[in-house]
């Protein structure tokens, strides 16, 4: 069973 | 005063085909560095950048930065009013709340103006790091694309393996399972059909094919395809803008849980 994480768990919002 | 021109329209044209299935709206950047954007798809797994520099453009003028948001399917349909000969003109006036597209055919015997309205967009920027990635893919961008049309009639999720033996992408479904593995190649007579690895540690990541052909409407953009991945990052899949600028698509990989 996969996760699809977003975008936001790597990178920080500026 | 924002204005620039591109000799090539059919640039502009191939860009907008681009970005416009993953994005609806978003906010065009003008600077004195270019002419670029970063936007998320609706759901935040996905991110475009676009970079086209001002020195790529035969004129480019911009007095102070400025931000224009846009429908992107509306301005894909204006952009298709250009010939794919026509020289594109893209111009706003500083306090206006409209875009102004032109178009000239080669021979100059035909200029159309369209005007488009500019929208206030609410979106979040993204700091995305500079990162050494763990491995590189090189290869053929009309090979990639058909590698992810292929495996979505299979499954809807590709595994992409770099190991010494070169990349596997792999999918599997109801119906079965499919592995594709592509070998360096770099003794080819043109150097847009090779494949080059470089790889520093094996890496294996599961992606939605789904963003992933979305990311392929970039191929007649480019003869090549850069695939950047590590192990704990989105992976990056990279298409030239001919000398002036990329288009980049980040995408989170899945996780096992």
């Amino acid at each position: 069973i996969h996760f699809q994480p977003s975008l936001q768990r790597y990178f920080q919002i500026a | 005063m924002f204005e620039l021109r591109l000799v090539q329209g059919s640039l502009l044209k191939k860009v907008l085909e681009s970005i416009k299935d993953l994005v609806n709206d978003a906010n065009f950047d003008c600077s004195s560095t270019g002419f670029s954007l970063q936007a998320m798809d609706s759901s935040h797994v996905a991110l475009v950048a676009l970079l086209l520099r001002s020195e790529g453009f035969e004129h480019y003028r911009c007095d102070r930065n400025l931000t224009m948001g846009m429908n992107l399917a509306n301005m894909a349909k204006m952009l298709k009013c250009a010939g794919n000969d026509d020289i594109i003109t893209i111009k706003a006036d500083d306090g206006t709340d409209t875009v102004t597209f032109m178009f000239e055919s080669p021979s100059q015997d035909k200029i159309s103006d369209f005007e488009m309205k500019l929208m206030d967009i609410d979106s979040e920027h993204l700091g995305i790091p500079e990162a050494e990635y763990e491995a590189i893919i090189r290869m053929p961008s009309a090979e990639f694309a058909r590698i992810c049309r292929d495996l979505s009639s299979i499954g809807d999720t590709v595994v992409i393996s770099v190991t010494k033996e070169g990349v596997r992408f792999s999918a599997r479904g109801d119906i079965g399972a499919a592995n594709i593995v592509c070998r360096q190649n770099a003794t080819v007579d043109k150097p847009e059909d090779a494949t080059i690895i470089e790889m520093q540690e094996p890496v294996t990541l599961t992606f939605a094919l789904r963003y992933m052909n979305s990311f392929t409407k970039a191929t007649p953009l480019a003869e090549q395809v850069t695939i950047s991945m590590s192990s704990d990052l989105p992976v990056v899949v990279e298409y030239k803008v001919a000398g002036m600028g990329y288009i980049r698509y980040y995408l989170a990989p899945k996780i096992e849980e």
